[in-house]
Order: C-alpha cells, then sequence, then structure tokens
C-alpha cells in the first residue's frame, strides 16, 4: 500500500458516502444519474469476485463488501424509496447505458491478461468503470444548478483514478511491478473523461461561484 | 502465476 492508494481509496469512499449522505439527508437525489450508478454495481460485482477466492486484507475484503453495499444501496434509494424517486431527474437521464456494455464486455474477451473468467470479469470491470461516468457528465450538463454535495462527489470520483494513476508509477518504480498495460490505459481514458468537469469545477471554486458546466 | 498483475488493489 502507499499513499497515492490510500489517498485513492479514500477520496473513492468519501465520494460514495457524500451522495449516500445528500441522498439521506435531503431525500433527493436530483441531479444524479441512475445509470452511472448502476454500471457502478455491475462494475463492482464485476471485479470483486475474487472476494470469495482470495483473501489479501482485511482492508481489501472490508472496502470490497463497502463499495459493493452502498453502491447497491444507492441505486435502491433512487428506483424504490418513495420520496427519493420521486426526485430523480428521469427525462433528464436518458443515455442508455446499457449500450457500453457489451462492447466493454466484447473488449475483454478480446483483450485480457488471461483468457479465465475471472481475469475477463475483471478485465470487463475496468473497461466498464472508464465509461460509466458518461451518463452522469452528460446529466450535469443538463442539470441547471449543481448542488455542492454532486459536485463534490463527481470530483471526489474523478480523483480516484486520478491518484492510482500515481499509485501505478509509484509500483512501476518503486516496487519494480510489471507493467498493467490493461489497468493504466482504462485509468488514463477514466480520469480523462472528467478533465472538463475538473476544470469547471476548480474554476467555479476559485472565484467562488455556482458550478456550471456549458452545455 | 507470476506474469498476472496483483490483484490487490481496489
Amino acid at each position: 500500500m502507499n499513499i497515492f492508494r490510500l489517498a485513492g481509496d479514500m477520496s473513492h469512499l468519501l465520494s460514495v458516502i457524500l451522495l449516500l449522505l445528500k441522498i439521506r439527508t435531503t431525500k433527493s437525489c436530483a441531479g444524479i444519474s441512475l445509470k452511472t450508478q448502476e454500471l457502478y454495481v455491475v462494475v463492482f460485482l464485476a471485479r470483486y469476485l475474487n472476494l470469495f477466492t482470495r483473501y489479501y486484507s482485511f482492508y481489501n475484503t472490508v472496502m470490497k463488501l463497502v463499495f459493493i453495499a452502498t453502491s447497491v444501496c444507492i441505486v435502491w434509494y433512487m428506483r424504490f424509496h418513495k420520496v427519493v424517486k420521486q426526485t430523480y431527474n428521469k427525462d433528464l437521464d436518458t443515455f442508455r447505458h446499457y449500450v457500453v456494455i457489451p462492447p466493454c464486455f466484447l473488449l475483454a474477451l478480446l483483450v485480457h491478461h488471461e483468457f479465465t473468467v475471472m481475469e475477463v470479469l475483471w478485465t470487463f470491470s475496468l473497461y466498464l468503470e472508464a465509461v460509466a461516468i458518461l451518463p452522469q457528465l452528460i446529466l450535469l450538463q443538463r442539470t441547471r444548478n449543481i448542488d455542492n454535495l454532486t459536485g463534490n462527489y463527481i470530483f471526489l470520483l474523478g480523483a480516484y483514478r486520478a491518484l492510482y494513476l500515481l499509485n501505478w508509477i509509484y509500483r512501476f518504480f518503486m516496487e519494480k511491478a510489471q507493467a498493467r498495460w490493461i489497468s493504466w490505459i482504462s485509468g488514463l481514458v477514466q480520469t480523462a473523461l472528467y478533465a472538463d468537469f475538473f476544470y469547471y469545477y476548480i474554476k467555479s471554486w476559485k472565484n467562488n461561484e455556482k458550478l456550471k458546466l456549458p452545455a | 502465476n507470476p506474469k498476472l498483475p496483483q490483484k490487490d488493489e481496489l
């Protein structure tokens, strides 16, 4: 474990906790994309299958369970909670997210480290996570006023994989870890998708004004 | 096997 990976995991954990707090306290999921949340459930289920087959550490196991539980909980709130589901921007969250699943799976069948079920699903989860934020970013452009909690949630979510990029650089040089091209390229694509959000988020933070993405 | 990257990350 290195400081970059720990910071990345904490940023990721904080983002999901922030989102859950926003939904629970405001009883609203306005501005949040259900499509992105559902893609994240698929990402975590496909990636954390080794939860039952390999024990790395208490930390690793607990964090996997937390990410699976929180992502399922958020989808439950947005789909079934009687008050929260009324606040879902159904008409704005129109990205057909099931469209991205088959290409990611097909790519995982073609490009992977090893052709086994676990490895292909793990690779699929990396490709899917790289594009999972798209519905949320598109919804943001359609949302007039983005509340602070949502902005912070997306910033932390983007920051986590950016920190993982630093973690991979650290591991490659310091631990002489072998090249992880699939993780590296997926992580780069994922972080690049946040580029313009980061720009407008930091700009709004510097000028102390409301976060606004150009349509 | 050693060639597979460690899955110790989240």
